[in-house]
């Protein structure tokens, strides 16, 4: 998947497996990933795990767990909530579209997170309080959200084949109806509509955009640039 | 290595055991779990729970060796078994603005402050934005990530 990291880079990452997004006192959170096809490069995200850790008299544990074709508006223990402690109602759940769309806002660590589903994929999306991303160890170091893709699980576009009957063309013209800009996440477009075939990809890249104009506290951090993030 | 944690993470919830008091509360076997009788044996599965935890970076710490046998001895001392409930978290977070002892159990609420926290106009604990504009005089500030697409 392509993955936006705290300090603004953008990497479109092979990684393979279960790989932490975030990883610190307060939340963990975890992507599992495969490859888009038999022998692809490029993988994507098709199970989200994310453990809202015990907090004093806020919330009990809560697990959270989407994958493909099953986003639930619950945690796993079919709670909506952070459970009987006095703050339970600090962290809610809730489903903005069925079986595509669940945002989950936990006010007692200033944090909001969107998961959604389009084309076979799942992206996430966070605002989180800075204090609150920074309270981890150094043995919690492997947090794409922090050092975005490690340099060797990094995929160039030119390392990938294109799929299907798309071709460059028509992907740039089905990306540019959403993204005007042609910044990083208009490229991710191309690649995703490329690699997969699929043009439904351009919702992802779209909606990813939209996450980052309404989580961003700068705007003028919202598009990232070949030259200057590390986009592909 | 961070063994030091454990031993006073132990430490601190046998002193509390001590100051409860009765002699049934250093033995096992109270099975709705009651914070009294069992309470060394939680102390001790906690104890034991915590040096696994760092056991890969302990791994050549003569402490660490210390302890995962002294936690042994006094297990089958005092007749503990390996399954069953631990004491609660441990007070543990992040360095807080204003720093200072926190409340357990569970970690720290980011943003908070002890001596504000505890007082009667304190704000609600469970509202970061809240407690963090109150406590700072200013909005926290956010961070952004995502990952999507293929």
């Amino acid at each position: 998947p392509h993955v936006r990291s705290f300090h603004h880079h953008f990497h479109t990452c092979r990684v393979q497996g279960a790989w932490p997004l975030l990883d610190n006192d307060f939340l963990f959170v975890q992507a599992t990933s495969s490859p888009v096809a038999s022998g692809a490069n490029a993988t994507t995200t098709r199970k989200l795990t994310i453990i809202f850790k015990n907090m004093q008299e806020c919330i009990d544990q809560k697990v959270y767990q989407a994958e493909v074709d099953n986003l639930p508006a619950a945690f796993e223990d079919g709670s909506v909530n952070g459970g009987a402690r006095p703050g339970g109602s600090s962290l809610s759940i809730r489903t903005a579209e069925p079986g595509s769309h669940v945002e989950i806002q936990a006010a007692y660590i200033g944090t909001t997170i969107i998961i959604r589903q389009t084309a076979g994929q799942l992206s996430f999306s966070i605002k989180v309080a800075e204090d609150v991303a920074r309270a981890f160890s150094a043995e919690q170091d492997l947090q794409l959200c922090v050092g975005g893709c490690p340099p060797s699980q990094r995929l160039s576009h030119s390392e990938c084949n294109h799929r299907g009957a798309i071709t460059i063309d028509t992907a740039r013209q089905l990306c540019k109806e959403g993204l005007p800009v042609e910044d990083a996440y208009f490229h991710s477009c191309v690649f995703d509509v490329l690699i997969s075939g699929d043009p439904n990809f351009t919702v992802a890249a779209h909606a990813a955009l939209e996450d980052a104009r309404a989580f961003l506290p700068d705007l003028e951090k919202l598009h990232l640039f070949p030259s200057d993030a590390g986009a592909p | 290595c961070k063994i030091l944690r454990c031993n006073a993470e132990y430490v601190s919830s046998t002193l509390s055991l001590k100051s409860g008091g009765s002699p049934g509360a250093l033995r096992e076997g109270d099975p709705d779990g009651g914070v009294g009788s069992s309470g060394l044996c939680r102390a001790l599965r906690s104890y034991a729970l915590c040096t696994r935890r760092t056991a890969r970076t302990c791994r050549g710490d003569l402490a660490f060796h210390s302890a995962v046998h002294g936690i042994e001895d006094l297990m089958i001392q005092h007749n503990c078994s390996r399954q069953g409930p631990t004491a609660s978290p441990p007070p543990r977070g992040p360095a807080l603005p204003g720093g200072g002892p926190v409340r357990s159990p569970g970690p720290a609420l980011p943003g908070a402050s002890p001596a504000r926290s505890s007082s009667p106009a304190a704000p609600d604990p469970c509202d970061y934005e809240g407690r963090f504009s109150r406590l700072h005089g200013r909005p926290p500030g956010f961070l952004h990530c995502a990952s999507f697409g293929d």
